[in-house]
């Protein structure tokens, strides 16, 4: 099914808060498809999903699960 | 793992300032020092807790908002709990949580605290997802031990365990076979005489008999446990138990040996042969007035510095020449955190203040005073009142306290 406003505006929220993705200092506030799809792959490798850079329910899944307010250290540069 | 800074000291204090409502208190706090000693296990580090002040380490628990945090919680589910890096030294949790222990229910909170005190002592979000440093909640596991990755990390800030030292040239070491022994009967705590009693760590007393050990506390007593299911390689019948909150080292004696453990896990090389001091050990105590270990036998005593190579060629020395109004021959024996001291014989008990000299209305019952048994027979000796023994001690540390009192002044005072 597709996937609601709402749903992707948390998803991003998510990699924002937990260190995926990064709010550039300059330039517009929005993120490229690319920079979202890139944040979700990273997110899909640290928790040992399948790496699709798409949101899909096993992702959506993993980000509702409890865990620590803390950010994550994951980023392409990292996990390589 | 990830490392996001160092505190620059190894021997941190802690403050636990409040408690979930969704646990005992007495269950929450245990979950609590647990998730320390997962640490302390395996790095040099010690904790101690602090009931007032500043400490390093700050543990709370609030909700959404907080006036003293600027990071808020969102509720049940998704954000459990944040901590910040060395050292900062807060540790917060999310209060509108289930936190639970030993069940599959709720949230974890011995292990929720011990991944937030990963964070608070220096590490980051480990890559392994069942590394306890892993940023998401697993859940309850029941035999619950730290990730490789966790040990690694951990150490690379604060190095491993340092290799135990002391006063071991004083024993021999030797061979016990392990052959598997019959366990004696379990005995009835309200009835018989003692074998041994320890204020162990974490204030938590032990009192051993035959086979069993078992946990006193102020509300009642803990389940009757087979002594070598705690302490492997433990023999049951003992003769005395000590620990010294000085090297966290517990010690066991029973004839010609003696066994050495951290918590319950044994030091290498133990048991050895105790040869400097006699056999058949009757009772020992650590008093931490002095931070010396005393060893009792018939009507005689050693006093024992673990950490230096004690002249034993003047002990032992008469019992009643220091320890005014104790029993000879003492079944056990045990000191309190404040230098109380009590003895046990038969079924009675006798204590000692700070100055050694046993108080008045003593000796007492022990069934009564220490193992909340209730006689049909209505017990004519005195108890309760602020001279009744406190089974757990007022100051509960990970690794012990000790005492500021001028320890010259007191040895002048023993010899």
């Amino acid at each position: 099914r597709a996937l609601g406003p709402a749903e992707k505006e948390a998803a991003v929220d998510y990699l924002l808060q937990y260190g995926y993705l990064q709010k550039p200092l300059e330039g517009p506030g929005d993120f490229k498809l690319e920079d979202i799809k890139q944040a979700l792959r990273a997110f899909q490798e640290a928790s040992e999903l399948s790496v699709s850079g798409q949101l899909d329910d096993a992702t959506r899944a993993r980000m509702r699960q409890p865990r620590c307010g803390l950010e994550d250290p994951f980023n392409q540069k990292t996990l390589k | 793992y990830l490392m996001l800074g160092r505190w620059r000291k190894k021997h941190l204090t802690f403050r636990i300032l409040n408690l979930p409502s969704t646990l005992p208190l007495h269950t929450a706090r245990a979950a609590l020092l647990k998730a320390f000693e997962y640490w302390s296990n395996v790095a040099p580090l010690t904790f101690r807790e602090v009931k007032a002040g500043w400490a390093d380490i700050r543990l709370s628990f609030h909700g959404r908002q907080s006036p003293y945090c600027s990071n808020t919680f969102d509720g049940p589910g998704r954000v459990l709990a944040h901590a910040d890096i060395p050292e900062l030294g807060s540790v917060h949790f999310d209060e509108d949580e289930l936190w639970t222990e030993r069940t599959y229910q709720g949230v974890n909170l011995r292990i929720i605290a011990a991944h937030e005190l990963g964070h608070a002592l220096g590490l980051g979000h480990s890559r392994y997802t069942q590394a306890l440093m892993a940023p998401v909640y697993s859940g309850y596991q029941p035999h619950f031990k730290l990730h490789p990755d966790d040990v690694a990390g951990i150490q690379a800030l604060y190095g491993k365990k340092s290799p135990e030292t002391g006063d071991e040239q004083e024993e021999t070491e030797i061979t016990v076979p392990q052959g598997p022994t019959e366990p004696s009967p379990m005995p009835d705590p309200c009835s018989g005489e003692l074998d041994a009693i320890m204020l162990g760590p974490r204030g938590k007393t032990y009192a051993f008999k035959g086979s069993y050990v078992w946990t006193m506390t102020d509300s009642g007593l803990g389940p009757l446990f087979q002594v070598s299911a705690l302490w492997e390689g433990l023999p049951g019948n003992l003769d005395a138990a000590v620990y010294s909150p000085r090297t966290r080292w517990i010690y066991f004696f029973k004839g010609d040996k003696v066994w050495r453990y951290i918590n319950f896990k044994m030091s290498p090389g133990f048991p050895k042969k105790l040869n400097r001091v006699g056999p058949n050990l009757d009772a020992a105590l650590y008093w931490p007035v002095n931070q010396k270990v005393f060893l009792f036998k018939g009507s005689k005593y050693w006093q024992w510095d673990e950490l230096t190579r004690t002249d034993f060629s003047h002990y032992p020395k008469p019992i009643k020449g220091l320890f005014t109004g104790a029993p000879n021959q003492p079944s056990a024996a045990m000191s309190r955190q404040d230098g109380r001291v009590y003895f046990f014989k038969g079924k009675q008990y006798w204590h000692l203040n700070r100055q050694l000299r046993v108080q008045k209305g003593y000796p007492r019952d022990i069934a009564h005073n220490w193992m909340h048994c209730h006689p049909q027979i209505p017990d004519t000796t005195p108890s309760g009142g602020d001279t009744s023994p406190s089974a757990t001690g007022p100051d509960h540390s990970v690794t012990g306290t000790t005492s500021d009192t001028t320890l010259s002044s007191i040895d002048t005072t023993l010899n």
